[in-house]
């Protein structure tokens, strides 16, 4: 499970 | 976490409990997408893959573990409590046909050819269409009830405040999610001739009815 992008938003 | 955010999130929160109480104090799914409900359950559990992997607020995590379990809830009272009030007859969008090129724009475009990635933006370009089923049953039945257009209404706000909220942190935060952008606009436009009859017909005290 890469986390490239941390998604902040729901 | 902007004011627009809070103000989606919290219009989403009242849509997602708005269903459930229409669903829980009529007894009956009528008028109401299974299939919608379906694929709002897939949104949440592709696009919640990390709830246990990154921690970003307690507000964030409790959002997404009410998402997830409202939404296994209302699939549960549709499909199974209240299976004989479900209006299968009218609720016969293909979701194949909106699952299938969500899945293969997921492929295409992501931030990251990773498993969650894609998943990630699956459910965004999913989340996009998913009410196409519920509108489409709206047109066929040609009416809803007016709690029904309520909860379309906070369904719909939800998303259009987050774009103002995206407008709102592309000019103080200077970035902003081209993917989640591109399809908040689409899903936020789909709900526009809804949004029409609503002011036109559902404000002004009378049922929301789709003219022949």
């Amino acid at each position: 499970l890469g986390l490239a992008h941390i998604h902040d938003e729901l | 976490m902007t004011l627009f955010r809070l103000a989606g999130d919290l219009s989403h929160v009242l849509a997602i409990l708005l269903l459930l109480y229409k669903i829980w104090t009529t007894k009956s799914a009528a008028g109401i997408s299974g299939k919608t409900q379906l694929m709002f359950c897939m949104v949440y559990v592709t696009r919640y893959l990390d709830l246990f992997t990154s921690f970003i607020s307690v507000y964030n995590s409790t959002m997404k573990v009410l998402f997830i379990s409202a939404s296994v809830a209302t699939v549960y009272l549709i499909y199974f409590k209240f299976k004989a009030t479900y209006d299968g007859n009218h609720d016969t969008f293909r979701m194949e046909f909106v699952i299938v090129p969500a899945l293969i724009l997921a492929l295409i475009w992501n931030y990251a050819f990773t498993f969650f990635e894609i998943s990630w933006a699956f459910s965004i370009f999913l989340e996009a269409v998913a009410i196409l089923p519920q509108l489409f049953m709206v047109t066929k039945t040609g009416e809803a009830e007016n709690i029904t257009s309520h909860y379309l209404f906070a369904l719909g706000s939800y998303r259009a405040l987050y774009i103002l909220n995206w407008i709102d942190r592309y000019y103080f935060e200077g970035h902003w999610d081209p993917i989640a952008v591109t399809a908040g606009i689409v899903q936020t436009v789909l709900y526009g001739d809804f949004f029409y009859l609503y002011f036109t017909r559902v404000i002004k005290g009378r049922k929301l009815q789709v003219l022949p």
